[in-house]
């Protein structure tokens, strides 16, 4: 489960 | 279900609203809803990929930062750059649900420039030719 507080993030993808 | 299933063929405004109040109240509400219409608008059913389009545009407009922090992450805007690339899906996808993903996110880039994430994702899509005018 994704917390309250996630500031995670992924790369950009390059297309 | 109301706002964003398929099977209803007209738009429904109250069902939608009802779905941005409910992101808005939830802890969880805007990781899960861009989950959820990121899928929906990876759709090749292109009412259902419109559909989604048109309730993340009136959430955008309704909902606060919360939301507008959510769709601004790559996480969410990798699954709409997918649907507008001939690399992923951009090929088998209408170009109408193309148009409309290009339109919103430069809609965003100027409404919500703080919102860094969704810039660079555009200027991306513009550097590789995704963004024709």
């Amino acid at each position: 489960t994704v917390s309250f507080h996630d500031d995670s993030d992924e790369d950009l993808l390059n297309i | 279900d109301k706002a964003t299933n398929p099977l209803n063929k007209d738009l429904d405004w109250d069902g939608i609203n009802a779905f941005c109040e409910q992101l808005n109240k939830e802890l969880e509400g805007p990781p899960l809803a861009t989950r959820l219409l990121a899928h929906k608008i990876q759709s090749p059913q292109e009412w259902e990929a419109i559909q989604a389009l048109t309730v993340l545009e009136s959430c955008m407009k309704s909902c606060g930062k919360r939301f507008h922090d959510e769709v601004g992450k790559f996480r969410f805007l990798n699954e709409l750059i997918k649907v507008v690339s001939p690399k992923y899906l951009g090929s088998r996808t209408p170009e109408k649900v193309k148009s409309k993903i290009l339109e919103l996110m430069y809609s965003w880039t100027l409404g919500l420039p703080h919102e860094v994430k969704i810039s660079e994702a555009y200027q991306m899509l513009k550097k590789q030719g995704i963004v024709k005018c």
